[in-house]
């Protein structure tokens, strides 16, 4: 009880015991190590805006994908496995905090493309209905052979999940051949469905200022009276 | 008021002292990814009135400090943190989100009579 009381300023109720930790991404690391050379040679400054992503906010979150947990269809999904479910959990976010950043992040594992000749597009599209069929596509990306790292900035679908938790019901990542918008076309990666999802790793990096933190930056637009 | 006979040595006086908050020793490493520890200070010592004007004390621990002089159920002022700082903290929440956040009032920076 002690130990939970004293996580409070943390924003914690327990203390933490993951099941599965994502690898911190380099770009969270050096925003800590600055801060902390900061912090070390008195240059302390209240840190209200996050210069690495050009943004106001004091606290950033890298959200870990919950698709596998939350989309238990796809595992029913015979190849062709084109589609992959992500969900991430917002609840943590409190109501005084302001999004300022939602950059979902797609890292496409080399092997799902090995025997894979032709290029493919991603689309990434928010889960509408019960139906697991997306409704509203997000954006059409066209993935060079070569690239293999997309970001998606997903503010406004986060802030619409944020204020309205039950419309949180994640996002479809489907891949298809390239200019080819029609999903009866198939592409078959190597192996099963499961080998190729596990080589397609999304997380969601949302910056958020809290105005108990951050008094100066402006407060939520006002609603009008 | 005659001043105790028993000054305060200067060891036993309010000062900082150091301190290294280690997340393993708390047990805590396990979710927290950075720093593994930090170096901060506790206070501890005694707050004489004679010697108040060396510390940067408040007016109120002056204050408390003669009136325990006087009554003393009124207990002298107390050795406590005059300046704090804050250290970024990067950890793990429950369901595995990774946070990078800035905590104030982490690290203790000067101790006095307050």
């Amino acid at each position: 009880l002690e130990e939970a009381s004293l996580l409070h300023f943390m924003g914690l109720n327990k203390v933490p015991s993951p099941r599965t930790t994502q690898p911190v991404p380099s770009i969270l690391m050096k925003i800590f190590q600055e801060r902390q050379k900061a912090a070390a040679t008195g240059h302390y400054q209240k840190l209200c805006y996050v210069k690495e992503f050009g943004v106001p906010g004091n606290l950033i979150r890298l959200f870990q994908d919950q698709g596998a947990l939350s989309h238990p269809m796809e595992v029913a999904q015979a190849p062709p496995c084109t589609q992959k479910f992500h969900f991430f959990n917002l609840s943590v976010i409190t109501q005084d905090e302001q999004l300022m950043m939602a950059k979902l992040d797609l890292r496409l594992g080399l092997n799902a493309y090995n025997a894979l000749q032709q290029d493919l597009e991603v689309m990434v599209s928010v889960v509408q209905g019960p139906a697991p069929q997306p409704d509203q596509k997000l954006v059409l990306h066209y993935l060079p052979w070569s690239q293999r790292v997309l970001h998606v900035d997903l503010l406004d679908v986060v802030k619409e999940w944020n204020s309205n938790p039950q419309s949180n019901l994640g996002l479809v990542l489907e891949l298809l051949p390239k200019g080819n918008n029609d999903s009866t076309m198939t592409i078959y990666p190597e192996g099963t469905c499961d080998n190729w999802r596990q080589f397609i790793q999304a997380s969601l990096m949302v910056v958020t200022l809290t105005h108990q933190e951050c008094p100066r930056f402006p407060h939520f637009p006002r609603k009008r009276r | 008021a005659t001043l105790s006979t028993m000054e305060s040595t200067s060891k036993h006086l309010c000062q900082r002292h150091q301190m290294v908050i280690n997340f393993e020793d708390l047990g805590w490493h396990k979710w927290i990814i950075a720093p593994k520890e930090f170096r901060t200070n506790y206070c501890k010592g005694d707050c004489p009135f004679s010697l108040m004007s060396f510390f940067n004390s408040s007016n109120y621990a002056f204050l408390q400090t003669l009136m325990n002089s006087r009554t003393p159920e009124v207990p002298k002022a107390a050795c406590v943190p005059t300046k704090l700082s804050s250290i970024s903290m990067l950890y793990y929440d429950s369901y595995g989100n990774i946070i990078l956040q800035h905590h104030e009032g982490m690290v203790v920076d000067e101790c006095g009579c307050g």
